[in-house]
């Protein structure tokens, strides 16, 4: 069946939606069919691929199981790229979802009969900032966890906690086929002695899960979803665009090497 | 009784932990006494200032009505300046909490005696990245909401979901002492046009709320947290340290012109 990866990291600002929609649109450049799901009620996937933000258009229905996930299934302007777009009633979800069965389930008995069909390469989804009821539920319906990593302090202390959490919801079964995908280091500035640090300290710490690419602090990146475009829409030739085309050559070898 | 100020955004990374720790820190060196409560169970804040992570010291057990807050209030190493910590338990309080009676006003219960015994000149509480249980605690028990915003596009993005909710919560009585006491702008980089174009975004919608003092992106401010120490106290004569600096007075001015 297709491999679901969640983008997860509770800290936030680390660059979890920017490695999502990037990663998404350079897989799709390599011929890959992917459906990115937006499951944060920021939507800013939704609005990075230039989406608008509809009531009624999230992932909300499909959870509570009283909509199929094929209704809500939209076009983004990239033909291999399709989006499960999100809106700001997903936050009430939360509430609703952890009140139904099986809560923890939800996402993941949504989206088996598509990852059986096999009509994607992938399916990526893009998390809020926490370890809440969404959160969980993507873990629990994914193959891989993509962490990203910002090159600072704040970020490092947190990554353990996130990790541990991966041990018990795969050691408990509630997330059977969980493993890290890898670590990805964004936010990279070169100039400073901090950034260095925490790529050091995470190469030390988890020298087989870190990526070789490293996301460059790069401003074009930080522009590209006021345009409603992925890096390489917005500025092929820029070094954010380049290190996206990176990590998913990397991402696709370790695949095939799995 | 004492002014209770939550640090709030539900777009992670902006900025909230930094302002949380360095205007505490700079209202305690113009001799005001302040309590920083770190509600976020990353507990940055609490690492910040250069405090330990201990299990059974967050404000969890208080939220349930099980412990009197006073006796987890801690001295930090400014004698102005107390906090209560914060440690990963507390991500489990956001369910125990819901459960509760008045599940909206547990922190505004909890803080009740203190605000009234006003042997602090302010309390400042530091939120997580969600719109969540502990997020909305804090606005409930709140008299201002200073609202950190990054100078990016996504943070742009959020801005009417948390006032839209201030005044939700306000009319509905759930947070009656409830106003919005300012916008301050973070990370702001005076070489893109893209912070420049997000702070005239903000003047001009919201003119009246946002502070004149620009935080601007500076390493500094993302080092001092690895130190445990505000900025005032890691480089004192740095960019940073005069922002927060200003900032701090601007706050004070608003504050007795209110
Ligand atoms: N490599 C980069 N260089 C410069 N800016 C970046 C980079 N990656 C992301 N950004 C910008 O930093 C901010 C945070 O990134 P992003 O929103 O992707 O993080 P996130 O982890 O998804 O945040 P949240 O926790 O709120 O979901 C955004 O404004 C984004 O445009
Ligand atoms: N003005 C600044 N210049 C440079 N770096 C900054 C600045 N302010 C904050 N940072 C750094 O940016 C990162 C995000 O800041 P911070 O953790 O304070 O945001 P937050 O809103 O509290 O995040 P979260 O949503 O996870 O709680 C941290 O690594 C911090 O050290
Ligand atoms: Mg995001
Ligand atoms: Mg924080």
């Amino acid at each position: 069946p297709t491999p679901i990866i969640a983008i997860a990291n509770q800290k936030g600002g680390v660059g979890k939606t920017t490695t999502a929609v990037n990663l998404a649109a350079c897989l799709a450049e390599r011929r890959k069919k992917v459906l990115l799901i937006d499951l944060d009620p920021q939507a800013n996937a939704t609005s990075g691929l230039g989406l608008a933000k509809t009531e009624g258009a999230s992932i909300y229905d499909v959870l509570l199981g009283d909509r199929p996930l094929a209704e809500i299934i939209q076009q983004s302007n990239d033909p291999r790229l399709d989006i499960v777009a999100s809106e700001v009633d997903l936050a009430g979800a939360e509430i609703d979802v952890a009140r139904a069965d099986q809560y923890l389930q939800r996402l993941a008995m949504a989206l088996e009969p598509l990852a059986h069909q096999e009509s994607y390469h992938f399916i990526l989804v893009d998390c809020p900032p926490s370890l809440g009821i969404l959160t969980m539920n993507a873990l629990c319906a994914a193959d891989g966890l993509l962490i990203p990593m910002q090159c600072e302090y704040y970020a490092l202390e947190g990554i353990s906690v996130i990790l541990n959490l991966v041990n018990k919801l795969h050691e408990s079964g509630a997330a059977p086929r969980l493993a890290v995908e890898g670590i990805v280091m964004t936010m990279y500035d070169m100039r400073t002695n901090l950034s260095r640090q925490v790529v050091e300290e995470i190469r030390n710490h988890f020298p087989d899960k870190i990526y070789d690419s490293l996301i460059p602090r790069s401003v074009r990146l930080a522009e590209a979803p006021s345009h409603g475009l992925p890096i390489i829409a917005y500025d092929p030739n820029c070094t954010g665009a380049a290190a996206y085309r990176q990590l998913a050559r990397e991402f696709l070898k370790r695949r095939r090497n799995m």
